[in-house]
């Protein structure tokens, strides 16, 4: 027992004792690195088999696992794929395994690690992780999956917040029904914040004198920084620089949009009921200057109303009493729906019905593949692409895991838009509801990033179809800093009824003294973000690469900056090994969830980053040089006499 | 608010200025004919000074009727409604609004230019004070050009100088306040006593402005404008100015 040091008495009804279990993330301007360390130790007469099993998000990237084994150190490195497995092959470590699984879980994946320890040996095991913090409906989250498995003598979370932008506000939710109230602790500065999560022992037990620990779940922080002084953030350090763009005093721009919806016989039940009442809520949140119709497919497409409807009082509840009404059966023809849809919005489009300055929408909710008409996704991709028009932004939503995920992705990737993975279940209608919010209100279009200098170089997507409200468009580089004193920008949108060119400028040295001046600032973001959004970003045109060698030469790009940048992708694979090099564990991560930067709202594309349109280009006379009635400056100089008359 | 207005064809300068009470708004350029008006809504100082309240132009609003468009300019931020879709900018930004003719020019912290076309425009400048500072508040210069052609019938305390009256100054004469020479000036029928005096053009140098030699006319600016300056006053930020 280890009760003596700590005062508390531990049953020995375990024999394996969770010395420790500590959890750090930093997140600096989106960019968050999380480590989590676990000890613990075997005090039972036999070898125990210890299991280190942690949710990381997905499309998180694992940088760096050690595992010490009484006294014996494993250290990770990256290796391409096949070579990983070869040298796992020749070094299998005895008793020990190391594996990337996933998960269930809608949006997270496995790091688990297996190993058979001696009586009285110790473990340590320390896994760290980066993601990108992708702002949704107005605030960025940050989620740290908490399963230690049993009770820990020392058990703290500790959570830093570095915004150069100044944080707006931070919230801790109650994520453990009440079990911690006022354990989480925030303390909340102008740019920084921390929370600390530190459970005594007795705090852990799901009851008072229960042995299971409570701690099981989710903790979640959200915020969001400052925007009100302005629209656009662009943050340089290191010769990177991120560009962070999310103005909001901006009005709605209306919007055409076509739902899309799978009521083939297996949405039966709750899906479809989830569904329908999604469909209700979303309805009644369309805005008045919308215009809307819905197509509702099986083995027959049908139309609500085979045009566009204003989004009237009247209209929406017709259209309303049609989606309760729908009894789901039949098969599912993917193909002739989107077409449908497609049809209409072109039509609407030649005969002039749209508003200049508004944006067209297909959301597409499906929960399985074809069964009827065209068959072959590549197919369908095809005639989608060929026939909607490229004002037209695809949104896929694939209820449950029959549904070819990668093809929604594609589909939707190539037409400005996303797909998104929805669960089958009876949260399936928040699911829809929040992720019709995150597009309903398109603030801008045609948003462009420029740099105009020539040192700026390797841009990562800088062009977007839209910019919907509660969102943040990010944007990297790189720039080299002897050739810059500053870095200038110039995004160029269209409003409602306004073309925006906004001008930034950023110093080379704005923020190294307020980096210095904060020990759990990352120094590294800049660089850490840009390699996330590149290889995010060319994972997907990997996806959609019209020729094998344009996809060999992605897939080259993407292999050498995870070994540059150390971090296990879908391309690279971590050897975990001892200093000896005899024993080796393998953890590659699963092959087939390609997903482009998991919670990022656009895939964008690139332009020339110098490339700013013309008609961004002209400028009004400079303000300066204006003569003016009344205060022209005269030449003359006053006599000496004369002082100010102030006035009356 | 302090007013210069320059008279090209007379080559002179004439100042004056008026303090009224914070809230009020005052029309600075009215011309029905074209659908343009102009307006600044004063903000005072903090507190009184040697019993005084200064006023400042604390918001100014353009209305361009026939493009149904309104421009609000404030300390803080910048507005461009368009019917009743709206776009907002703040001065911390440098950016361009765009719409049909109009643009809207933002230097981060130091002007907003408006365009009209290419034949009309506007200059606003940002006077940013210490926030702490007892008495002193953020406030706005507005700077229109002469090349501005506002229709005949243009009005205002700016618009009605538009069409330049005739001046005529003469017996210069040290003034009761020896270092403050004074002088007759004769215009619009009227013979003022006026003062040489300095006021500044910050357009160049936004923090010290450069010195504007004139003549300063009394009692806010009393029969160098037409009528009283109460008369310019109007009850909304896009109102035009009725005349009798």
């Amino acid at each position: 027992s280890l009760s003596e040091d700590s005062g508390e008495k531990m049953e020995d009804v375990d024999q394996v004792t969770l010395y420790s279990y500590k959890v750090q993330s930093t997140i600096t301007s989106r960019m968050a690195t999380t480590i989590i360390q676990s000890k613990l130790v075997n005090n039972s007469p036999q070898p125990q088999n210890v299991v280190f099993d942690v949710q990381i998000p997905k499309g998180a990237f694992i940088s760096n696992f050690t595992m010490t084994v009484d006294g014996t150190t494993f250290t990770s490195a990256i290796k391409e794929k096949t070579v990983g497995r070869a040298l796992y092959s020749q070094a299998r470590a005895k008793g020990k395994t190391a594996g990337l699984v996933r998960s269930r879980a809608l949006d997270m994946e496995n790091f688990k690690t297996e190993v058979n320890i001696l009586p009285g040996a110790k473990v340590q095991f320390e896994l760290h992780y980066q993601e990108v913090k992708w702002r949704k409906l107005g605030s960025y989250e940050h989620r740290l999956h908490l399963q230690p498995g049993r009770l820990a003598k020392h058990f703290e979370v500790n959570v830093w917040i570095v915004e150069p932008q100044g944080i707006r506000f931070l919230h801790v939710p109650d994520t453990f029904e009440g079990h911690f109230d006022g354990v989480p602790v925030i303390s909340k500065g102008h740019q920084k914040a921390h929370v600390s999560f530190k459970p005594t022992v007795a705090q852990q037990r799901k009851c008072s004198n229960c042995s299971e620990t409570a701690v099981d779940g989710e903790l979640v922080m959200m915020y969001d920084v400052n925007r009100e002084e302005k629209a656009g953030e662009l943050e340089v350090f290191n010769g990177y620089f991120v560009h962070f763009f999310a103005p909001e005093n901006l009005d709605p721009i209306p919007k055409n949009i076509l739902f899309v919806i799978d009521v083939s016989g297996s949405m039966w039940g709750i899906k479809m009921k989830q569904t329908v009442e999604a469909m209700k809520t979303i309805l009644d949140d369309l805005r008045a200057e919308d215009q809307f119709s819905v197509v509702d497919f099986n083995h027959n497409v049908r139309t609500w109303r085979n045009d566009l409807v204003s989004a009237t009082k009247t209209q929406i509840t017709d259209a309303k009493r049609y989606i309760e009404k729908i009894q789901p059966s039949g098969g599912t023809n993917i193909n002739e729906a989107l077409l449908r849809a497609i049809f209409i919005l072109n039509e609407a489009n030649n005969l002039r019905l749209l508003d200049p300055n508004s944006v067209s929408l297909i959301i597409l909710v499906s929960d399985g593949d074809p069964t009827v008409g065209e068959l072959k996704l590549s197919k369908i991709q095809k005639n989608v692409k060929q026939n909607i028009q490229d004002n037209i932004s695809l949104f896929s939503l694939g209820i449950g895991f029959d549904v070819d995920y990668d093809f929604l992705k594609r589909l939707s990737s190539e037409n400005h838009g996303i797909a998104q993975r929805i669960y089958g279940n009876q949260d399936t209608s928040s699911q829809l509801k929040k992720f019709y919010n995150q597009v309903s209100t398109p603030l801008l279009r045609n948003v462009q990033f420029n740099y105009p200098h020539t040192s700026v170089t390797d841009v990562t997507q800088n062009s977007f179809y839209n910019y919907f409200g509660g969102s943040e468009i990010v944007v990297a580089g790189k720039f080299e800093p002897s050739k810059l004193e500053q870095l200038q920008s110039v995004i160029t949108a269209t409003a409602a009824s306004t073309d925006l060119v906004l001008e930034t400028l950023a110093q080379m040295d704005d923020l190294e003294d307020f980096l210095s001046k904060d020990k759990h600032a990352d120094p590294d973001f800049t660089r850490k973000l840009w390699a996330y959004l590149t290889i995010n970003q060319l994972l997907v045109e990997r996806s959609l690469a019209p020729t094998a060698a344009a996809k060999r030469k992605i897939t080259k790009t993407i292999l050498q900056m995870s070994l540059e940048h150390h971090i296990v992708t879908p391309l690279t694979a971590m050897v975990i090994e001892n200093d000896a090099g005899d024993e080796r564990m393998l953890a590659d991560s699963p092959p087939q969830d390609h997903s482009c930067c998991s919670g990022a709202l656009y895939y964008g594309s690139r332009v020339a980053p110098g490339s700013i349109p013309s008609w961004a280009n002209a400028s009004p006379t400079p303000a300066m040089a204006l003569p003016v009635v009344g205060a022209k400056p005269l030449e003359s100089t006053p006599p000496p006499h004369v002082i100010r008359v102030e006035n009356d | 608010p302090h007013f210069i207005i320059y008279l090209p064809k007379s080559q002179k300068n004439v100042c004056f200025n008026i303090d009224s009470e914070p809230g009020k708004i005052l029309s600075l350029v009215s011309d029905p004919e074209l659908g343009i008006s102009v307006n600044g809504q004063l903000v005072g100082a903090k507190k009184p000074e040697n019993g005084k309240l200064s006023t400042y132009f604390g918001k100014l609003g353009f209305y361009l009727q026939h493009e149904d468009m309104k421009v609000e300019i404030s300390t803080e931020t910048i507005t461009l409604s368009h019917g009743s879709r709206s776009s907002q900018l703040s001065w911390a930004d440098t950016a361009r609004i765009a719409n049909q003719r109009v643009l809207v020019s933002v230097k981060k912290e130091k002007t907003v230019t408006l365009t009209l076309g290419k034949e009309m425009s506007f200059s606003i400048l940002l006077h940013r004070v210490w926030k702490k500072h007892p008495v002193n508040v953020d406030f706005l210069g507005i700077y229109i050009p002469p090349t501005n052609k506002f229709s005949p019938n243009a009005h205002g305390l700016l618009g009605q100088f538009m069409q330049e009256p005739k001046i005529h100054i003469f017996n210069e004469r040290p003034g009761k306040d020896a270092e403050k020479p004074e002088a007759s000036m004769e215009v619009k029928g009227q013979k003022l006593t006026v003062t040489r005096g300095l006021q500044k053009d910050y357009r160049t140098d936004t923090v010290f402005g450069t010195d504007v030699p004139c003549w300063f006319v009394h009692n806010s600016g009393k029969g160098f404008i037409d009528g009283h300056y109460k008369d310019y006053f109007v009850p909304q930020l896009y109102s035009f100015l009725k005349r009798p």
